[in-house]
């Protein structure tokens, strides 16, 4: 699904130079379920957002589902980005003008498609949102906005997902609802899900566990239970 | 420290209402550590707004430090805010055009004030921020920039501190070190701390958590251990 090679990110130069990735080479397997997880600070949002070609890297390669992203002119990435992959943003990033349901279905109405009207019922049931589809952001709780920016990755069922936290500001019952709909995507649909995550128990749901610190790849965990 | 009496907040009206709060009676007691828990939705947020002066209930009463806030005009809560309570926002708030060491001595330069300069070190140290001070919010981690946010409401040393989930974007070690900042400016320096969580871990930290649901406080629970 995605091939990481020597990945660099590196912000600002000399004195104040940050190196956010250094070096990571890894795969993130098709039809799997990978948590990343790692200290504050030590790269994991730079991996995703570099994946998921939302930010350049310095340095190395990625490639998404048989694709450089380094060959991509801007406007193919876009169209790879709208088309293949849902991103789950640490900090939600909802649209404040729009609804719950049309934050929901933005990506899909601009790519001009609909999504499966049976998928669709199954996301909104799941992140319990059904009653709040016409409330704005702002007249939502961190955790119902949280549930609305996963809902906005699924429901294009795009090839690879890469979520950040998406059960940081969650409850144990919506975490583990939200939690349960990413395992099945992967087990019943086939989507290859990667996810950073602070909580073992979230990593429990994985196949697999990618451990960074300091931009690097320290650790590896298979089958992990928490 | 702070009283709650039949505190209610409901937005929208007719069909659309939504109780946010209804009818919620507690107490946070001086210099105690209390946790606030509850399923996402169920008006958590709404309560440490309400408790801070950010927010005017729809009914009820809210006394802070033997001040009846629906007494105080605009500017004396303003005052109040500025000088007595401290608030972490469950989506940080920071101002963008600012570093953090600037976003962390806001409040107090618009008061005209100074921070304790060894309690600033200790804060700053403990948080694990030292290295980051220059930057800018979107030049920071998830987790940097929460702890930006739990700084600059601790480092005035308020009387009551209302923390909306200061912990939720942060790996195990740096929400330790959070817990036990908070725990520590209770124990030793005499302050009141009401924190919103989803995690027993942060909660095993507080002294008392109190449950929420529907808007209405369900359940109490002495002496809490993860
Ligand atoms: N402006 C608003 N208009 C309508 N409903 C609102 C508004 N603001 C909040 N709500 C609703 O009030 C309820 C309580 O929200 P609140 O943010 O206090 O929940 P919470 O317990 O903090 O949840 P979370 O754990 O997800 O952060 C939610 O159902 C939310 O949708
Ligand atoms: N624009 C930038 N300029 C300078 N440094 C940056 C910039 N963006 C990110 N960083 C730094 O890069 C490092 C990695 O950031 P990243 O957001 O990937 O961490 P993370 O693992 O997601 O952390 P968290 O768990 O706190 O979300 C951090 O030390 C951060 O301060
Ligand atoms: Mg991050
Ligand atoms: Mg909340």
């Amino acid at each position: 699904a995605a091939q990481v090679r020597g990945l660099t990110k590196v912000y600002g130069s000399g004195q104040a130079e940050v190196r956010a990735l250094d070096g990571v080479t890894l795969d993130f397997h098709e039809r799997q379920f990978t948590a990343v997880m790692g200290p504050s600070g030590s790269g994991k949002s730079t991996l995703m957002h570099c994946c998921a070609a939302l930010d350049r890297a310095t340095d190395g390669t990625v490639v998404v589902g048989g694709t450089d992203l380094a060959s991509l002119k801007d406007k193919q990435l876009t169209r790879l980005r709208r088309d293949r992959i849902g991103f789950v943003f640490q900090s939600f990033n909802l649209v404040p003008t729009l609804t719950a349901r049309e934050n929901i279905l933005l990506p899909m109405s601009i790519a001009g498609r609909k999504p499966d009207q049976e998928w669709y019922d199954l996301v909104i049931d799941t992140v319990g949102l059904a009653d709040r589809l016409d409330h704005r952001p702002n007249e939502l709780s961190g955790g119902q906005q949280q549930r609305v920016a996963v809902a906005r990755a699924l429901v294009s069922r795009p090839s690879i997902v890469f979520a950040d936290e998406p059960t940081g500001n969650l409850d144990s019952r919506s975490g583990a609802e939200v939690l349960s709909l990413l395992k099945r995507s992967v087990d019943e649909f086939g989507q290859t899900v990667v996810m950073v995550t602070h909580d073992p128990v979230a990593a429990g749901y994985t196949d697999r566990v990618v451990f960074l610190a300091d931009g690097k790849v320290v650790d590896e965990l298979r089958q992990p239970t928490a």
